[in-house]
């Protein structure tokens, strides 16, 4: 049960605390971008991630933007016009979208591939 | 958050799983449990209604894949393979906090968890407003399960919501994705066939349409050729789809149709049921009065029981019935095997390359009027029988020969099993 602390339950409301800020300004573009793997930079996806994600900037940054504006289906112009801030700011999961590079640790030992992978 | 997140966090429920480009691509286990944590639900949804949503997210995966997904209340929580929650900012012990409402709406690990932020407005799949809590539950297990996002219209996988319609369906690409890591569905069948039916078209003109059957233990699978696949929400119980006739196991289903005869029965055992196509439901007894189900041996003299499998060649207006290595053409005019008959069914129907062939206990035989073709099922294999269009295109072949098997699931895809406990969903 929600617990309400006023007795006509006006705090039913959502608090403005609990809105997600909304992605307005370049600063707010970069993390987003960064944290959802379209810097190029894998955003951090682990129990203990160490300080924050790194955000891209300059040149990286207009090429972000523009990988996120084609998957889109936006124009590639690597502005954050406002289409392009209205997009990153729908809905979506919070997982990211980007895979990210494979890992460089030395190959594993020879041995059966994965069941699923060679199972057909 | 009112839901003490620190103190799941305290017992250690940590995130499991792997960050994209971990080890593990998919689940090494068939069966697969799920819970929603009795200390993380929706304050939004009742948990009656919590469950059957993610029931019903489990079952839609299982509908298109090898895998099963079973609700487990009872197992320690680390034995659990899947557990959701709900949760708001900093949640459920995780180290990606949520942003509150809008925006982001759940994650999922890869092979582990699944949260949700309970600052959104969740909803139920019938409800027109806020966010699907079906779609969004369907989406994430794509992710534990092992895919990535994907921008293709249509797809689940697409990271952002999108309103649509109450109703979604996995499509075409979710299917082969997910395929890619767990493979298709197997499995052998009891019996396979059309079900002819008249409708009249928008011009009052009696039209004859077919749909493809498949049954397996006491579960049916509607095949839509059209679109390659079962239909939506399949497999159902023979019980709820078809009364009257036995609930499992059915041995042959044979459709005995000419200018005075239309005719429909189901083979068990050493008896069989006629169904009544306009009443949908098995005749309870004869014009007679002779009540069903009948002994075979009255009915069909000669012929054997229990039945392999059994399907009416309309040209030749003979049932063949398979029983063990040897196959009875029975006369439905004269209600008796031909003199000559029973051959093997190698004599019948010869293998087109030598030794690929069923040979004995064939599954299931059945007209297909999608391929104008007869199909002969055994395990997980088919052979498809030399029809006239063959015979035009390359006169060498043997009448009735036998194509080379292959496999059912590159031909009828996703005739899949769920777990039994999400059958009636």
């Amino acid at each position: 049960e929600s617990l309400f602390h006023s007795r006509d339950r006006s705090d039913l409301e959502p608090s403005p605390l609990r809105q997600a800020k909304p992605i307005a300004d370049l600063h707010a573009a970069q993390r987003f971008l960064s944290r959802y793997g379209w810097s190029g930079v894998w955003a951090a996806w682990g129990p203990s991630p160490e300080g924050p994600p790194e955000t891209p900037k300059g040149a990286a940054l207009a090429e972000a933007v523009r990988r996120f504006q084609r998957a889109n289906a936006l124009p590639a112009s690597g502005e954050l016009d406002a289409a392009t801030l209205a997009a990153m700011n729908r809905p979506r999961c919070g997982v990211p979208d980007m895979r990210p590079p494979p890992p460089s640790a030395p190959p594993s030992p020879p041995g059966p591939p994965p069941r699923a992978r060679s199972r057909r | 958050s009112p839901r003490a997140p620190l103190s799941l966090s305290r017992r250690g429920w940590q995130p499991r799983g792997y960050p994209d480009g971990g080890a593990a691509q998919a689940f090494s286990k068939r069966t697969l449990s799920w819970r929603l944590l009795g200390e993380a639900l929706s304050s939004q949804l009742s948990v009656a209604d919590q469950r059957r949503i993610v029931a019903l997210a489990f079952r839609m995966w299982s509908e298109v894949t090898p895998l099963d997904f079973r609700e487990d209340l009872a197992a320690p929580g680390a034995a659990v393979d899947i557990k959701l929650g709900f949760g708001r900012g900093r949640h459920l012990g995780c180290p990606r906090a949520f942003d509150g409402s809008g925006q982001e709406f759940a994650h999922a690990w890869r092979l582990g968890d699944i949260h949700f932020d309970d600052d959104e407005h969740f909803t139920p799949p019938t409800s027109d407003t806020g966010i699907s809590l079906l779609k969004v539950a369907v989406h994430e297990i794509g992710h534990v399960l092992g895919l990535p996002h994907t921008y293709r219209t249509g797809s689940i996988m697409q990271p952002n919501y999108i309103p649509q319609e109450p109703a979604f369906e996995l499509d075409w690409s979710d299917r082969k994705a997910i395929q890619k890591l767990y493979g298709s569905c197997e499995g052998s069948f009891d019996t396979a066939f059309d079900w002819i039916r008249k409708e009249r078209n928008q011009y009052g003109e009696v039209m004859v349409r077919f749909s493809t059957y498949f049954f397996r233990n006491s579960w049916y699978w509607l095949y839509e050729n059209r679109n390659n696949r079962t239909r939506y929400g399949d497999p159902i119980q023979i019980l709820t789809g078809w009364p009257g006739i036995p609930t499992h196991n059915i041995d042959a289903f044979v459709h005995i149709w000419t200018w005075k005869r239309d005719e429909r029965y189901f083979f068990q055992g050493n008896q069989y049921w006629r169904y009544d196509s306009d009443k949908d439901q098995a005749l309870t007894e004869d014009e007679q009065g002779k009540s069903y189900p009948k002994l075979i041996s009255e009915g069909f003299p000669g012929i054997p029981s229990p039945l392999d499998t059994a399907f009416y060649d309309r040209r030749q207006k003979l049932i063949y019935f398979f029983k063990e290595s040897l196959v009875f053409a029975f006369d439905v005019n004269r209600n008796r095997v031909l003199n000559s008959y029973p051959k093997r069914i190698t004599e019948v129907f010869p293998a087109v390359i030598p030794q690929n062939h069923p040979f004995r206990n064939i599954d299931s035989a059945y007209y297909s009027y999608a391929y104008n073709s007869i199909f002969f099922f055994k395990g997980n294999a088919y052979w498809k029988v030399v029809n006239d269009k063959d015979k035009q295109q390359n006169s060498w072949l043997p009448a009735n020969g036998l194509f080379p098997k292959k496999f059912i699931s590159e031909k009828w895809f996703d005739v899949c099993d769920v777990h039994i406990s999400t059958l009636n969903m």
